[in-house]
Order: structure tokens, then sequence, then C-alpha cells
């Protein structure tokens, strides 16, 4: 059910951190997630129709202003859950941080479906996954900048700053890790299956427990949601350990006076145990004046073609500094 | 050497659509095109 992969590894209602690339000469400047759950880039095309909400309320990429711009031309589609994003391929340099992958194909979005991408704070989406999952086999924008050496070593790391006061909200390395954002050592995993940054996680303990993935199962890192979900009947477990109760869709509420006393939540991946406290995998939104606490935990059961699969999002990477090696095709945590 | 890129943390929409005490109202319409998505699908359409 496309439905359900779109609410899960696509759920950009849940994005929250974004940064600014540029595309073309001279430069176009737009705000993108940096999403390590896919591997496509797209951003709002000048050619989009004036009806295309979305799109008008978004910067949008001129060719014509372009002295770099190439043609390519291919049309393309991304489905979601609510429609499809149309457009079509071109070609342009594409900045990021100082550096540009040249020539570089990318979606011009002529439509955009739905609520989600008309209130969206960001333009459009930078992947960051494996070319493996990229639609039309496009080239992702880092694989790009490797293949043309413009990095000195073919890794990217996510810091998430935790500090609500700060006014800066993470960062992204190009090309390597930055020693200042994370604590020694840094525990790498292999890949097992390139698409996703996908990987084995041992068990998910409460306290010394077992309360889910209880004979070891797939996860992956995925920027691109805020949440951490997994398999309904064991993220049940976890609510239910947490002292969580249902709210909607798969999202559960816990009562925020009680965040002192909840329980630590560990997630064991490579030999490793990396522990989320409730003031790590709660969030507290204030709604009607009144603060509600939405546990961090969201249950969804993928289609049997997709397996179980576990995804750790925001929540678990805002704790834990998270690298990705193509190089060497692993995925590392260290404490942020 | 290592670039950098600063990231900005926003409110989620979600945050926004509950903080508005809208959420409802967004789950409502995400199951209408959800059920609209699968009638379409099961009649066929690819």
């Amino acid at each position: 059910d496309p439905n359900e992969i779109d609410e899960l590894l696509r759920n950009y209602m849940d994005a929250q951190y974004f940064g600014v690339i540029s595309i073309g000469t001279p430069a176009q400047n737009f705000t993108v997630i940096f999403d390590t759950g896919s591997s496509n880039l797209w951003i709002p095309s000048k050619k989009c129709p004036f009806y295309d909400i979305a799109c008008m309320l978004h910067h949008r990429y001129n060719s014509g202003k372009s002295s770099t711009y190439k043609e390519d031309g291919r049309k393309m589609a991304i489905q979601y859950g609510t429609g499809s994003m149309k457009g079509f391929i071109s070609k342009d340099t594409v900045c990021v941080a100082g550096i540009c992958a040249e020539e570089q194909p990318f979606a011009e979005a002529t439509s955009e479906p739905g609520l989600t991408f008309i209130a969206a704070k960001f333009d459009g989406i930078l992947g960051m996954a494996y070319p493996e999952i990229a639609v039309l086999g496009v080239k992702p924008v880092f694989n790009t900048l490797i293949d043309q050496k413009k990095v000195p070593s073919p890794v990217f790391a996510f810091w998430l700053n935790r500090n609500p006061d700060s006014e800066l909200g993470g960062e992204i390395t190009f090309g390597g890790m930055d020693p200042k954002r994370y604590i020694e050592p840094i525990t790498w995993t292999p890949v097992t299956r390139k698409g996703y940054w996908q990987f084995k996680m041992d068990k998910v303990l409460g306290g010394s427990s077992s309360i889910g993935c209880p004979n070891g199962c797939q996860a992956i890192a995925d920027t691109g949601t805020s949440l951490i979900a997994g398999p309904k009947a064991q993220v049940e477990q976890i609510q239910k350990f947490i002292g969580a109760e249902p709210l909607m869709k798969g999202e559960y509420m816990v009562q925020c006076d009680k965040l002192p006393t909840m329980p630590d939540v560990s997630f064991v991946i490579a030999g490793q145990t990396y522990t989320l406290k409730p003031h790590d995998y709660v969030m507290n939104i204030t709604t009607a004046g009144k603060s509600i606490c939405i546990s961090g935990f969201m249950g969804i059961d993928l289609p049997p073609r997709v397996g179980e699969l576990w995804i750790l999002g925001d929540v678990f990477i805002g704790r834990y500094y998270t690298a990705f090696d193509f190089g060497q095709d692993r995925v590392g945590f260290a404490q942020a | 050497s290592v670039m950098q890129i600063p990231l900005r943390k926003v409110k989620t929409l979600k945050q926004t659509m509950m903080e508005a005490g809208n959420y409802e109202e967004l789950a409502y319409q995400r199951a209408y095109a959800h059920k609209s998505f699968l009638q379409k699908t099961s009649m066929g359409s690819n």
C-alpha cells in the first residue's frame, strides 16, 4: 500500500531539518530536506502551471536563466499516497556547501501532490540514499560529488542540535565527519541492502528486557522523518512499556507530568547499546494553551514485499551522531 | 577538506497543525485521500 509507505518512509509531515542548496549559474537557491530515505533531487519548476498551488508558493528553478542548464527532458513521477509528484529531468550545476556537482540530473517538478507540499516550508527534497532506489536511475547528488572527486571521502554525516534555544538546527558534513560534533567511539554496522541505509538491528530493550525486534530485525536511518517507527505489534509493546495511550493513526501520547518517571528505551546495533531517555523520545507540543506529549514511537505494518522494517528518524539521529559511508557501505553511530 | 551545511530546525507540519487545532481535519483529509486512492486502484486503474 503506497499510502502506508508514504506515511512512513516519506512522511514529510514530520520532517524538521532543512538546508540550502543552489542550482544553476548564477546560483538559484532552494531550501531542501536532506533525506536519507530517498534518492532523487527534485525542486519546483518555473514551468509548473499557475494552478499548482504548492509550486506557486515555493522557489522555482528557471532553466532559462542558467547558463549551465542542459536539457534532458525525460518525464518522471514519484508516487506518494495522496498523488504523484510529476515533472521532468534537467541537468545543471548543483552546489552544496560550496562544492558543486557538474551536469547533475534532477527533477523539475511541475505538479506536486496534496496538502503536505502546499504547506511545506521546504522547496524540494535532496535524496541521499543509494542510487539503486532512484527513480529513473538518476544519480543522486552526493554520488556525483564522489564520482567527480569533489569530496575527500565518500562519507557524509548528520548532527542534529537538540538545544531548542540555539539558532543552529544541525549540520551535515560532506566528505567526512566532524569530530566536534560527536564523542568517540563511532560504531559502524554494515549496510545489509543497498537501497535505503539499511542495517541489522539486534534488539530493542526496555530496561534489560526485550520489548521489540526479538530475533534481530532490519532498520534504516532516515533523516526524512522525525519519529521512530516499527511493526505495530512490537511498537504497541513499547507504548505499553512507556505508559503511552493511543492518539490517532498509529500515534500515541503520554502524560507530560510522567516524563521524569518514564523508563529508558534502548536499541542494540552491532553489539552497541544506544539508549533514549524519555526527553529524547517524547515530543512536547503546545496546543490550545496546553501541552501534549507525543510518543516518538509510531507503529506501522508495511506490505509483505517490503517486510518488517524499523525506521530510525530524527528522534534517534538527534541523540546519536549518524554517519553514512558509501565507500565501505556502512552506517556509523556515536554519541552526539 | 570536509564541507558543512548548517541545517535549520523548524516545527514540523504536524506540530503546526496540532498547535492550530487542525490535526484532526488533516487526518480526515488524508484518510479520505487514502480511501479514494484505494478505490481507484481497486477499479483496475494503474
